[in-house]
């Protein structure tokens, strides 16, 4: 019986035509999904998604991962072995934008919020949060005239109810966070890994957050840092960056992620809110924390 | 007769085409010996660059090649294989096959990928490369 399968099966395969796109060829021949046999990469060639249209990323989103991968593999796809972080897997997202932004309030400088929805689907069980942020990515390098100081108020919303159940108060908690804006920066970080570590960790796949910054009024009497907060792209809704250890078989695991496999993540600590460290800093500062760990 | 001697002695030893050093070569390394050999592949061909952003070139490499005798120290290969060798060699029994040549190492491959949502995921994944090879 083997042989005869064997054989229906290289005759059904000889029966595709020849010019069948390669991901075709890994369809289940017996009409049965046997995903489960493949890592996930080949899970996306097995189910032909490899040729299903996508919605195509934000541009910047692209170019911030295109050098994330930049820093954490070589050009042929090895991942470095000299790297801090603790993760196998990085997601980008971006945002649903539910509220328009309405301009800068001249009085308090605040900059009305934006509401922003996350789905977060494509995250699955065995990826635990190691750490997450909020990333605010530059088309070019910004400059300030001087350090402009910035509260960043965050307040993360239950999604909403459906109709049938009675509306509750919206249960929320505010973020606060301080930072400066220095000179040069092509992308602002904000950790809100305390605030997501829970709900990714029980299988929230819909984020909904409003986000508004009330930069400090004193700031604004020097006519060009008014004019340098009025274009501020931080109006720019932010993607979302979730750095996950995939605890999987197939997954790799570098000696650094070992000590994570299976213990609940331990975030980096919160203290220092916004990390608008370029991606280098931060990664010497992780080899720094993790030594301390040790 | 003298001459039927002459004649015997101007005969070459060996024909003219036969190559010393080519004979001696199968004793010393067998042709087409187990080893890795490079497949560079790009994602493109397989028209998967629309949702693999990263990396540009994939070469998994693969192994190929004939077992040799003394695979023991040349391959880490256990006494298995080099009983399973006798066996074939010996024609004990026609379905036991030579050893084959296989990966024994890999290495990870990190790759860049647009999701179906539009998110973009960097991914790490085991055993993508093999990296040596050995008879088993």
């Amino acid at each position: 019986f083997q042989a005869a399968r064997g054989e229906s099966q290289i005759a059904a395969l000889a029966e595709l035509d020849s010019d069948a796109e390669p991901w075709s060829l890994l369809q289940p021949l017996y009409g049965k999904d046997r995903t489960g046999l493949f890592p996930p990469l080949f899970k996306v060639l097995y189910n032909g998604q490899g040729g299903s249209p996508r919605l195509q990323p934000d541009s910047r989103a692209l170019h911030y991962m295109k050098r994330l991968y930049k820093a954490y593999a070589t050009k042929e796809g090895i991942p470095k072995t000299n790297r801090s972080h603790l993760c196998n897997t990085v997601r980008l997202f971006t945002p649903y934008v539910k509220h328009k932004q309405t301009p800068m309030d001249q009085v308090t400088g605040t900059i009305v919020s934006v509401d922003l929805l996350f789905n977060l689907d494509r995250v699955t069980a065995v990826e635990h949060l190691v750490k997450s942020v909020l990333l605010y990515t530059f088309n070019n390098s910004v400059s300030f005239p001087s350090a402009v100081k910035c509260i960043y108020n965050l307040v993360m919303k239950k999604p909403e109810s459906s109709s049938k159940t009675p509306p509750r108060a919206p249960h929320s908690f505010t973020f606060n966070s301080q930072f400066e804006f220095r000179r040069k920066y092509r992308w602002v970080e904000v950790d809100v890994t305390t605030l997501l570590q829970p709900l990714v960790a029980s299988d929230k796949r819909n984020i909904h957050m409003s986000v508004n910054f009330t930069c400090m009024k004193d700031q604004l009497q020097h006519p060009s840092a008014q004019d340098g907060l009025s274009d501020l792209p931080l109006l720019v809704p932010p993607s979302l960056l979730l750095y996950l250890n995939d605890t999987s078989a197939q997954a790799y695991h570098s000696r650094y992620s070992l000590h994570y496999k299976g213990r609940p993540s331990q975030a980096p600590d919160q203290k220092k809110g916004l990390s608008a460290y370029p991606l280098g800093e931060e990664a010497a500062e992780g080899v720094r924390s993790s030594r301390h760990r040790r | 007769s003298q001459k039927a001697v002459n004649r015997e002695l101007k005969k070459p030893l060996v024909p003219a085409s036969f190559n010393l050093s080519e004979y001696f070569k199968q004793f010393l390394f067998p042709q087409n010996e187990c080893e890795l050999h490079d497949f560079r592949l790009s994602f493109s061909q397989l028209k998967w660059d629309n949702w693999i952003v990263a990396p540009h070139r994939y070469n998994p490499r693969y192994c190929k090649g004939d077992c040799p005798r003394a695979v023991g120290h040349r391959y880490g290969s256990p006494v298995h294989t080099m009983v399973q060798n006798i066996i074939y060699e010996k024609k004990l029994d026609s379905a036991v096959p030579r050893p084959s040549c296989v990966p024994a190492k890999y290495s990870p491959l990190s790759v860049l990928t647009i999701e179906p949502d539009g998110s973009i995921a960097y991914k790490e994944y085991e055993d993508m490369i093999a990296t040596k090879c050995t008879c088993r």
